[in-house]
């Protein structure tokens, strides 16, 4: 049994790939559902800290409210969905 | 489940909708049956209808489109972001988009619904045998016109049964070519082209010309997507070429080679290495279905639930049956109420074989007309409450509606006018006429009304003549509709029967009366109206007409209110 071939991984031009670290992926996540830069009523720019508001995805995607982004939640994260936002100001 | 703020919802429970364009990714009858379906879950449970327009505005515009597709929100390519809708209001408010780099499907995979062939529109059905070989995709083996095929049943070389798989060289889809397939090689810019291409536009999408040269014709369309087709990458919709090379290695079906996602690929040309060309291989799709019945929810006032079962949960996950949870049910019904009284139904027509089921759910106000024609019908000066006109037809490009001694005129931009009389305008007509049509060729214009017609040619007239004189047959009650065909020569219907007319010599041809469903197969053989208009032929039954495209194929089934009147 050979060894496995190691595989050479290759840029594909046009890949829309999302080669964003999981922080990033979070970040990013985050603030298009709606879960951070939420506006108050008031108008006032609120960020609210990301564990938070990690901890407001993890309840509305029924997730173990951890707080932390661990794998159960980057696994959601990167999951296919409905653009509309979670949370609306 | 959760509403928007404000609860908001339509003020009206007979909601319209409209397709504005298509997917490459199935054909334009699975889509319409997708979104119909769709509806379908939400009218189960609610006192709401659902009607489809084909013009104007409706409440719920739907669009397919990528990336940025003209509002603040743009998709995101292939995965992740699948469709968005917003909430019910005027304007943008209650629209649903849906991501062009999604592979649209029924959910399991590649949905091909054949054209011609025998099978009747059947879906091809993989793998399929042919020649003791396997196939998992449509084919072009064992033909020389290059056209792709599928077998229809498990096993071809038993059966015998194909259909023709969605290609360019078959049909394009939208454009201005009334599904006229491509012509290769055409000229675009002064450039030729041998194949489709997403050239001229910012869209993305691969389109085609349907004459040898765009720039003088500028007859177009766009280009189904094989079932081989890749989906995004740098050549969406390209077919894969096997077999290709990349790293020097030769590869003769998809492989994730070369990635670190585990996602298939494959080469739309045979060198990747050289040429760099490819996109994502098919696979199971998303279910179009589903994804439309959620963001419907959203466009009927839904917002995301926290239940993972729920349709409204944000996340994608296919599930077969009817995909409602009672969470769902609860929220819709919070803002509209359970769904009251029986299923009304449409009168079913008699119809000839496999003709569209009419739609079923005639919206209130069609109630009310249906009540008001047991009775004795004072003249409307509102056409929309008119449930079925005497006579329809095209005179001087106007759609006329004929209606108990009044009649409404359609300008080729849609906009109604009248009532005006008839006998303003044609002053020796009764009332009430049958069938109308314009000659072609001479611009006069025939009336009938049981067992007389007129000619008029300006302001001069011939006539009551009687219908016998034109070799009708003596017990023929009355000319139901009329349909210009090809120079000087007009179809007279009658309910089962036609008769053709040689304008000319003002005499019936021989070999007539034939059988309308022999001729006009999937239409009603009862059509109070039938005529011709921008090309197509239309059998008017009560308040819904079915219209037949010159290749004889019923392509759609309507309100003549919404549609054709502009209601």
């Amino acid at each position: 049994w050979c060894l496995p071939l190691k595989s050479v991984f290759v840029t594909f031009p046009g890949d829309v790939i999302k080669n964003m670290t999981n922080t990033q992926l979070a970040d990013e996540y985050l603030k298009r559902y709606g879960y951070v830069d939420v506006l108050q009523r008031s108008g006032l720019q609120a960020v609210i800290s990301n564990a938070k508001a990690l901890k407001k995805l993890q309840r509305q995607l029924g997730l173990e409210e951890t707080g932390l982004l661990d794998q159960p939640t980057v696994d959601a994260m990167k999951q296919p969905r409905c653009g509309v936002p979670d949370i609306r100001n | 489940y959760k509403t928007f703020d404000g609860d908001l919802k339509w003020d009206h429970t007979d909601v319209t909708y409209r397709i504005l364009n298509y997917s490459p990714d199935m054909e334009a009858s699975l889509i319409d049956d997708a979104f119909a379906r769709a509806f379908k879950v939400w009218s189960d449970v609610t006192p709401l209808t659902f009607t489809r327009l084909f013009d104007g505005i409706a409440d719920i515009m739907i669009s397919f489109g990528k990336l940025d597709h003209g509002d603040p929100y743009p998709f995101d390519g292939k995965d992740g972001l699948l469709a968005h809708a917003y909430p019910p209001g005027e304007g943008t408010q209650g629209d649903a988009h849906f991501d062009d780099d999604e592979y649209w499907t029924l959910g399991s995979g590649p949905a091909i619904q054949t054209r011609y062939g025998n099978a009747e529109g059947a879906m091809c059905h993989f793998p399929f045998l042919f020649e003791g070989t396997s196939y998992s995709t449509c084919t072009t083996e064992g033909r020389t016109d290059g056209l792709p095929w599928c077998s229809t049943t498990a096993d071809y070389d038993k059966d015998k049964k194909f259909g023709f798989c969605p290609s360019e060289l078959l049909f394009t889809f939208d454009g201005n070519s009334n599904e006229a397939p491509c012509v290769f090689p055409f000229v675009f810019d002064g450039k030729k082209y041998d194949s489709c291409t997403t050239e001229g536009r910012n869209d993305g999408y691969r389109w085609c010309s349907t004459t040898a040269n765009f720039d003088t014709d500028k007859k177009y369309g766009f280009c189904p997507n094989r079932d081989t087709a890749v989906i995004g990458g740098n050549s969406e919709g390209e077919p894969c070429h096997f077999p290709f090379t990349f790293l020097g290695n030769t590869y003769s079906s998809c492989t994730s080679e070369g990635r670190n996602d585990g996602k298939l690929w494959c080469g739309t040309t045979s060198n990747y290495d050289t040429d760099k060309k490819w996109g994502f291989c098919p696979d199971r799709g998303y279910s179009l279905f589903l994804v439309a019945a959620h963001e419907f929810g959203h466009a009927l006032g839904l917002d995301h639930s926290n239940i993972k079962d729920a349709l409204m949960y944000p996340m994608y996950k296919y599930v077969e049956g009817f995909p409602l949870h009672r969470d769902d049910i609860d929220g819709i019904q919070y803002l509209y109420g359970p769904r009251t009284g029986p299923e009304p139904t449409a009168p079913q027509p008699r119809t000839t074989t496999s003709s569209p089921v009419v739609p079923t759910k005639p919206s209130p106000s069609d109630k009310t007309t249906t009540a008001s024609t047991t009775t004795q019908v004072v003249p409307s000066d509102d056409a929309c409450q008119i449930k079925e006109f005497d006579a329809i037809t095209e005179i001087q490009k106007e759609l006329h509606f004929f209606k108990d001694g009044r009649y409404w005129k359609i300008s080729g931009n849609g906009e109604r006018k009248g009532p005006f009389m008839i006998s303003a305008k044609w002053p020796a007509l009764p009332a009430v006429i049958n069938s109308a049509f314009e000659d072609h060729l001479t611009k006069k214009i025939y009336f009938f009304s049981e067992r007389q017609f007129w000619v008029y040619s300006g302001n001069d007239v011939l006539g009551p003549r009687k219908i016998e004189k034109l070799g009708l047959p003596s017990d023929l009650d009355k000319v139901e509709g009329s349909m210009q065909r090809g120079k000087g020569k007009v179809l007279l219907f009658n309910g089962e029967n036609f008769w053709r007319l040689d304008v000319k010599a003002q005499l019936i041809d021989r070999g007539y009366p034939r059988f309308t469903d022999a001729a006009f197969g999937g239409v009603p053989i009862d059509s109070h109206d039938v005529f011709l208009y921008k090309g197509f032929f239309y059998f008017c039954r009560e308040s819904f007409y079915w219209r037949m495209n010159a290749k004889r194929q019923v392509d759609r089934v309507g309100y003549v209110k919404y549609d054709l009147l502009k209601c």
